[in-house]
């Protein structure tokens, strides 16, 4: 996955991410493609969660699947959480679980719960970062204010690390793939590279939703595993998803 | 971009979404959280009933692979399914809503629910 939070010279806030998945669960020679990325497609859907007909939050899922992986609280927040891979990983939660321990969070159940129930930026980044979960995890989150952006990047029991916006510093974009951000990328998926490439020839003037798509189209940032696009606009309450393909020659990964 | 076998330059040109590398838009779905967890989801996965059932056939053929055993597979879905009574509220009755609606297996859609935790390694 790739999500990348931004904000223009004005202080609006820009959110977008591919959503990857399917590496190594299977590979079909024929449509030269990943079996489970195709096989998702169909599934993908935008939300709209309403209590007394009226919107709670928005969300783009795959039917059949209750919890979060992008979503936005109009006038609040937007968040995307990315797969953070770790020897720590979730079957040791799964585990935990299994055996009676059950004070963490499944992850997806984590970002629905806060999506749904958290009503500000500062209250949805302090349940993202002080949950425990059972899965390692980065939460990309947005807010409706200058400044408010972060990444969390979060093993099972804490907040390892948070990387704020910080405009008055020249950090007006946060980007996340799938590597710790004070780690190199694996040298074979580089995609957080491209991505900052992208960013930085974009400038923070000319940043909006269409030039975020622009980006999120750039091989490999744009990939085989890429499900959809989905781009978030917190003020408006605006959300659109759409469905990628990534033609040859392509980036597998 | 010289490193990157399959990389290229920055797309300024992308939006609006077509061409080869557009596969369409998606619907659109209200969620009425008003209603009982239970049948929350019915109409939106009964909509996507025969691709909800597909991506779980995949999921099988996927353990089947790393497992080779259909019984232990037979034993796991019953135990995902008693996993799934475990799970929190709502979520727990969401999904039992999901399998009832679509008659698929509990078990099968308790691991679609918690592919993540289980991949992340």
């Amino acid at each position: 996955c790739t999500s990348i939070v931004a904000e223009d010279t004005t202080g609006k806030l820009y959110h977008a991410r591919n959503l990857d998945f399917g590496l190594f669960l299977g590979w079909d020679v024929n449509a030269s493609s990943w079996r489970t990325t195709q096989k998702l497609k169909p599934l993908m859907v935008s939300l709209d969660f309403q209590r007394n007909n009226k919107t709670v939050f928005r969300s783009a899922n795959f039917a059949g699947y209750v919890g979060m992986v992008s979503g936005i609280r109009p006038g609040i927040f937007t968040l995307t959480m990315n797969e953070r891979f770790s020897l720590d990983g979730g079957y040791i939660g799964v585990f935990e679980w299994l055996l009676g321990q059950r004070n963490g969070w499944w992850m997806s159940f984590l970002t629905r719960s806060v999506l749904e129930n958290s009503t500000s930026y500062e209250d949805a980044k302090d349940r993202l970062a002080h949950s425990k979960l059972l899965a390692p995890a980065y939460f990309i989150l947005g807010g409706n204010k200058s400044g408010e952006g972060c990444v969390i990047t979060r093993s099972r029991v804490a907040a390892l690390d948070i990387w704020d916006l910080d405009t008055k510093n020249g950090v007006w974009y946060v980007v996340e793939t799938n590597y710790d951000r004070w780690k190199p990328p694996l040298v074979l998926d580089d995609r957080r590279s491209p991505a900052r490439n992208c960013l930085n020839q974009t400038r923070q003037e000319n940043i909006s939703l269409p030039a975020l798509y622009n980006i999120l189209s750039t091989k490999p940032i744009l990939n085989k595993l890429t499900v959809s696009t989905t781009l978030l606009q917190v003020s408006e309450g605006h959300m659109e998803t759409y469905l990628r393909e990534c033609p040859d020659p392509c980036s597998p990964w | 971009v010289a490193k990157d076998p399959f990389g290229e330059e920055c797309k300024t040109l992308a939006y609006p979404p077509s061409g080869p590398t557009y596969k369409g838009k998606v619907p659109t779905y209200i969620i009425n959280l008003d209603l009982p967890p239970s049948e929350r989801w019915v109409q939106l996965t009964r909509d996507k009933a025969a691709e909800v059932k597909d991506v779980l056939k995949l999921m099988k053929d996927i353990l089947t692979t790393f497992l080779h055993s259909g019984k232990f597979i037979a034993s796991l879905e019953s135990k995902l399914a008693w996993l799934g009574s475990t799970l929190p509220y709502p979520f727990n009755e969401e999904i039992k809503g999901i399998a009832s609606a679509i008659d698929a297996p509990l078990g099968d859609i308790v691991l679609f629910n918690i592919f993540y935790e289980v991949f992340t390694v």
